[in-house]
């Protein structure tokens, strides 16, 4: 997966992610979801029929969340991850993303409830707000934070891109989708920066992959431009 | 392409709220392509063996995701452990 928050001149928040998994059945699963309550939509998301989580989503006017995977455990370490859910009652990655979505009031709230949190695993959540400065990067261990990148646009953090690989830790050389989108984002610049420029990066050739389901564009300020298109074969 | 927009409706019984799904997609689908999944994910020998461990655990999942994964399965067919394992597929990868 790819998740980019990213600032422009006059301090609006965009947010765009890829998600990308090794089965291209889910492309005819995904679907838009509008959760609603007295028939009023009180949060937005992207999701696969059968799957009660979301990794992709949005509290209109508050914040939008998308979250990657993170692969730092060893596989013999599976049995931490069945402790963790059953033994110690901790949230599955993608369902704190839902309960963040409906009860945070807005997005220092929801940077809170997701970096502190105890969960099943690790994850990555990138969380973009409505205003100037509040776009951020958490990396997740399962008892709680083990870091927070927020942007920082006034010393030139007007980005910030997450894919699977630690921040502080080098890319994979075969796959180094960070150095790609990094490389790109700052040939558009912030001035030009918008979502369509956000599609175009995540649209780049060594971003979007073969596995890549699905590309969602959000931004919370904008509720309406709430846009999620299907990828066929990267 | 864009993909579907399904409403749930967070006022209904977290039993109910995912049938919306029926009226997007065909039923039949969304049962083999969840067997798909399992398949391409899951050993054969563990998904048989952990079928009745999963189904044990059931009573541990909150609400209102319990009810909700309990609807889900009775529109993937009404496979309880199925649907389970499809909802921590991420937290189960290495399992």
């Amino acid at each position: 997966c790819t998740s980019i928050v990213a600032q422009d001149k006059n301090g609006n928040v965009f947010h765009g992610r890829n998600l990308d998994y090794p089965h291209p059945v889910l492309r005819n699963l995904t679907m838009n979801l509008v959760f609603q309550k007295n028939g009023k939509a009180v949060y937005y998301g992207t999701s696969f029929a059968g799957y009660v989580g979301l990794w992709t989503g949005m509290s209109p006017n508050k914040f939008t969340i998308s979250g990657d995977q993170r692969g730092t455990e060893h596989w013999w370490n599976w049995w931490k991850n069945v402790v963790s859910a059953f033994l110690f009652h901790r949230s599955p990655v993608s369902w704190l993303v839902r309960e963040t979505l409906e009860e945070a009031k807005d997005f220092e709230d929801a940077v809170t409830r997701l970096s502190t949190t105890p969960l099943i695993t690790g994850v990555y959540y990138i969380v973009g707000g409505v205003r100037a400065g509040e776009g951020v990067v958490i990396t997740r261990d399962r008892k709680g934070p083990a870091d927070i990148r927020p942007l920082d646009p006034l010393n030139g953090g007007w980005y910030r891109v997450q894919t699977n690989v630690d921040h502080w830790l080098p890319p994979p050389k075969k796959l180094n989708r960070r150095d790609v989108v990094m490389k790109k984002l700052d040939a558009v610049g912030q001035k030009r920066i918008c979502k369509d420029k956000l599609y175009q990066v995540l649209s780049l050739s060594l971003v979007c992959l073969r596995t890549t389901i699905y590309t969602t564009l959000m931004s919370a300020a904008t509720p309406r431009e709430y846009t999620t298109i299907l990828r066929e074969k990267g | 392409p864009s993909p579907p927009t399904v409403v749930i409706n967070l006022d209904e019984e977290p039993e109910l709220r995912w049938l919306a799904l029926k009226k997007v997609f065909d039923v039949d689908y969304l049962s083999k392509a969840a067997a798909e999944i399992i398949e391409a994910t899951v050993p054969k020998w563990v998904h048989h063996a952990v079928i009745p461990i999963v189904k044990s655990l059931e009573k541990y999942i909150p609400p209102p995701y319990a009810g909700e994964i309990r609807g889900l399965a009775s529109v993937l067919g009404g496979n309880l452990a199925d649907a389970i394992i499809l909802n921590f597929a991420y937290e189960f990868t290495a399992f």
